[in-house]
């Protein structure tokens, strides 16, 4: 058992490293270490990421988007290791800016080759890359609805509602 | 494997029959706040087996159920049914469309459903035991769980690393 | 003590009830409630929101956006019992939708008629809203540095970041 | 009062002497994830007394000095002055312009200064005592701290109502 372990933690590690580079820039380092190595089973690991060069002492100095490009590369990792049939992302392009959202999405698009893609969002960026979007909406107080939306129509829909 | 659809009824907002078909690939949700896109996220994280209440922002479980609103009563039961094309035979059945379904009746009974037929819960989540796909995989993300999966709280880290290995 | 501390908590609750049917609708209905009322220095102070009729049993069960908007509810009804001269807000209109967000920045633009606000965002509807912008950008790898910018410059500049 | 400039050097990712006029009511930051713009609040709340190294996202209290980049050595020094009018005579001096400042060396001494004046770190706090400013006050708000306001962990709720009252 914990060779297998073993050898997915060495194969995310090179995902890992692959993906963070990809979102950040090839100056950018970071690693996944496993503490106390003698016990592999029950050993902590841990996420070290050196965004440009800097000397985060621990993940807790990187800013809120550097956190989240952080997670989602572990994310992408484990993705690569095995290519989960969907997946669904919840509102974790809000704490990006333009230029992060663009290349998040990129990957996400890539990978929707082989897999089904579920985003939510409020980002206009990121509503213009899906294939369909999906409006939710209440119906009556309380009770929510779903119907398909075309983007364009979207950005007006908002406004609509402030009206 | 390829979700086809989500059904909800009487799952928390979702008072009326409510369908998603996925046909596409990439598919967004978009809508303003509290109208219900992460109770849909929810519906496929319950109807997958999820048994914490935190996991699904819940008091008790018993609150999946439609709560009533201003025009409307409680609902009396909560059903979610996610149904899929069984391609590349991901998943360990014969069948080539595969539906699965979770009921919840307001005096606690509680049902799962394997195209249609009553089944335990073992036999759902038997059925995506290798697929990477799980109530807590790392394929359903929020945005609150990039701080537990770089914190690593209560080991989540490790979790996910062994649903992919 | 506890005298002032009364009066402090019952201007803040007409006050929330005020912000919060502003943010929300006027079908809205939140509460502050003291648990345990004997003793008041020590006991619970609960927020209660219940937007659009619904029945949320506590806060847990409300939405990313409503639970920013019921905590800036709170803010700004503690603002309006004393006003700082200045507030900071450090994204916090990330996970508030279109709608929402032109509300809170109505709000913080009535504020700002006697306070300073200072404002960190992503969002575009907001950059547009305030009187002067700074970018912070990264003047060499891992040094920060700080110049005044021209919004619609902006929204070409993070894409030019991309190039 | 009103905030006139904030001067920051050797503080975080701010190795070089930087100012922010605040000439505006209404002042927005932004730019790229990383850039530092929380590291312009976290300059302001560490000069308002801050202590608390979690409210800082701090490891050590001397990560607040600037730990050098590709082509940068460690900083020696970090320091925080905030200027600003004192209109409506809100903080208890006399003085109609007032500065604050903090220091931090690398071997651990530290200082505040009043109108560049070394004082104790009381004297800065009391200055604010009654204008609902403060290191964790109600007017410092970060998107993170929705969770801790709507969940009163560790009596935040309170404090903040306190510092209204
Ligand atoms: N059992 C229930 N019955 C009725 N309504 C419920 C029930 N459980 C939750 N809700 C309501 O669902 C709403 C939350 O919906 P949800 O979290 O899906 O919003 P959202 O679309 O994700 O919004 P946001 O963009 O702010 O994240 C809340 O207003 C809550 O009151
Ligand atoms: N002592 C220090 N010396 C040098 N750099 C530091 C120091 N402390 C923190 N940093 C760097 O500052 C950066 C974080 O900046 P900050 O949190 O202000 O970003 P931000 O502009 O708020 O980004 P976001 O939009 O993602 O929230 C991190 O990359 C971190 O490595
Ligand atoms: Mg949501
Ligand atoms: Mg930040």
């Amino acid at each position: 058992a914990s060779e297998r372990f073993n050898i997915a933690l060495e194969n995310i590690r090179v995902n890992f490293r692959r993906v963070f580079q990809s979102l950040f820039s090839q100056d950018d380092d970071c690693d996944i270490v496993l503490l106390n190595n003698d016990d592999p089973l029950n050993a902590n690991i841990e996420i070290m990421a050196k965004p440009k060069g800097k000397k985060p002492k621990s993940i807790s100095q990187l800013s809120g988007g550097e956190k989240t490009l952080t997670a989602a590369s572990f994310l992408f990792a484990l993705y690569l290791l095995k290519p989960a049939p969907f997946c669904i992302f919840d509102e974790v392009d809000a704490p990006l800016d333009d230029v992060n959202v663009q290349k998040f999405n990129k990957i996400i698009r890539e990978f929707s080759k082989d897999s089904q893609f579920i985003v939510i969002t409020h980002n206009k960026l990121t509503m213009a890359e899906v294939d369909v979007l999906y409006g939710v909406y209440l119906k009556e107080q309380g009770v929510s609805g779903v119907s398909a939306v075309d983007f364009r129509k979207y950005e007006s829909a908002e406004l609509l509602e402030e009206s | 494997m390829r979700l086809k659809r989500l059904s909800i009824k009487g799952f928390k907002s979702f008072a009326d029959e409510t369908d998603i078909h996925f046909h596409e690939n990439l598919i967004g949700i978009v809508g303003p706040n509290g109208s219900g896109k992460s109770n849909v996220v929810d519906a496929i994280r319950w109807v997958l087996g999820e048994g914490k209440k935190s996991e699904l922002r819940l008091g008790e479980m018993s609150d999946v159920i439609f709560s009533g609103a201003k025009n409307r009563k409680e609902g009396r039961v909560a059903r979610v049914t996610l149904s899929f094309e069984n391609t590349k035979n991901i998943l360990s059945t014969e069948f080539s469309d595969v539906s699965i379904s979770r009921i919840l009746y307001r005096d606690g009974a509680s049902e799962y459903r394997l195209n249609n037929v009553p089944c335990r819960k073992r036999d759902i989540t038997d059925l995506f035991v290798d697929s990477g796909i799980g109530s807590n995989s790392y394929a359903i993300i929020s945005l609150n769980m990039v701080e537990d999966i770089l914190h690593d709280s209560g080991g989540s880290r490790r979790a996910m690393i062994e649903q992919a290995a």
